[in-house]
């Protein structure tokens, strides 16, 4: 009887590789405690190894792209943005084996890494654009403490203290401005009361935390100007965040 | 005497025929770009 005809090799963009890759997505997001949350941009390769009936092992290479949201915003990722070309885009590149058996996917190992897009292709496209600055540039310090410090001097909301900066762009001509953006959390004390002592403001426990996002944007020259916009998401039960360092990879 | 056709020949008559306006399958991968390439 003539062998079966050998199957034909999985293709990227069929439904199983789509599933398999949307399914390794979701856990890349879930178990990231730190940045923004990624989306599939491409199914770059697929390989499907048999293992015996209804058992496949996938290997999966998948190019995902840096959304506006971050990763402890409640926002579904399919509402999440993928951040344009002109955002100074993230691009992240993972490995991923997953097995398939009896039709129910799980993840074995993943391994990711991000990096941004070139600036010389950023200022082709745009020579205005400002560009990603790392996170420890002084400016950048200076206008997260300055956006942070504004907003908790102006607010009757809790007294938030810094979780992470997310992202930091600086822009020097025509004008010279530093946008930042940073991950916060609510503590048990008021604004009002952290004016007296903000040293005894602890983070709200697990139980009770409340994460959010802000955003800033600070004009150095032609002058000084200073714009905040932080958004609580309120609790979220089982959210947590591990400070950098303290989580596994 | 056996006559050996010419390669291009032989392989012009093995050559399967196609249909005309034979598009060939695009490549299984990598898969189409969903937002746009870095």
């Amino acid at each position: 009887v003539p062998a079966a005809p050998p199957l034909a090799p999985l293709g990227c963009d069929d439904p199983e590789a789509e599933a398999a890759a949307e399914f390794a997505v979701n856990y890349i997001n879930g178990h990231s405690h730190h940045g923004y949350k990624f989306a599939l941009n491409r199914v770059d390769n697929v390989r499907v190894v048999s293992q015996g009936l209804n058992n496949d092992i996938m290997f999966l290479e998948l190019d995902l792209l840096e959304t506006t949201c971050h990763i402890l915003s409640p926002t579904p990722l399919a509402n999440c943005t993928v951040r344009s070309l002109t955002q100074h885009a993230v691009e992240g590149d993972c490995d991923v084996k997953l097995q398939k058996l009896d039709g129910k996917l799980s993840v074995l190992a993943s391994k990711c890494h991000s990096h941004a897009d070139s600036s010389e292709d950023l200022l082709q496209i745009c020579p205005d654009c400002p560009l990603l600055a790392s996170l420890n540039n002084t400016e950048v310090l200076a206008t997260v403490t300055a956006a942070l410090n504004h907003h908790n001097s102006k607010t009757t909301d809790p007294y938030l203290r810094l979780l992470e900066i997310g992202r930091a762009r600086i822009q020097y001509h025509p004008v010279h401005s530093v946008s930042v953006e940073f991950a916060v959390a609510a503590t048990n004390c008021s604004a009002g009361e952290a004016k007296e002592n903000a040293g005894v403001c602890q983070l709200l426990p697990e139980d009770q935390s409340n994460f959010g996002f802000c955003t800033a944007s600070r004009l150095i020259r032609p002058s000084e100007d200073l714009s905040v916009d932080c958004q609580l998401y309120g609790h979220q039960p089982g959210v947590t965040y591990s400070q950098p360092g303290q989580d596994t990879s | 005497p056996v006559a050996k056709r010419a390669v291009a020949e032989a392989a012009q008559h093995d050559k399967v025929p196609r249909p005309v306006g034979f598009v060939p399958p695009p490549p299984p991968c990598p898969g189409k770009i969903r937002h746009f390439r870095i």
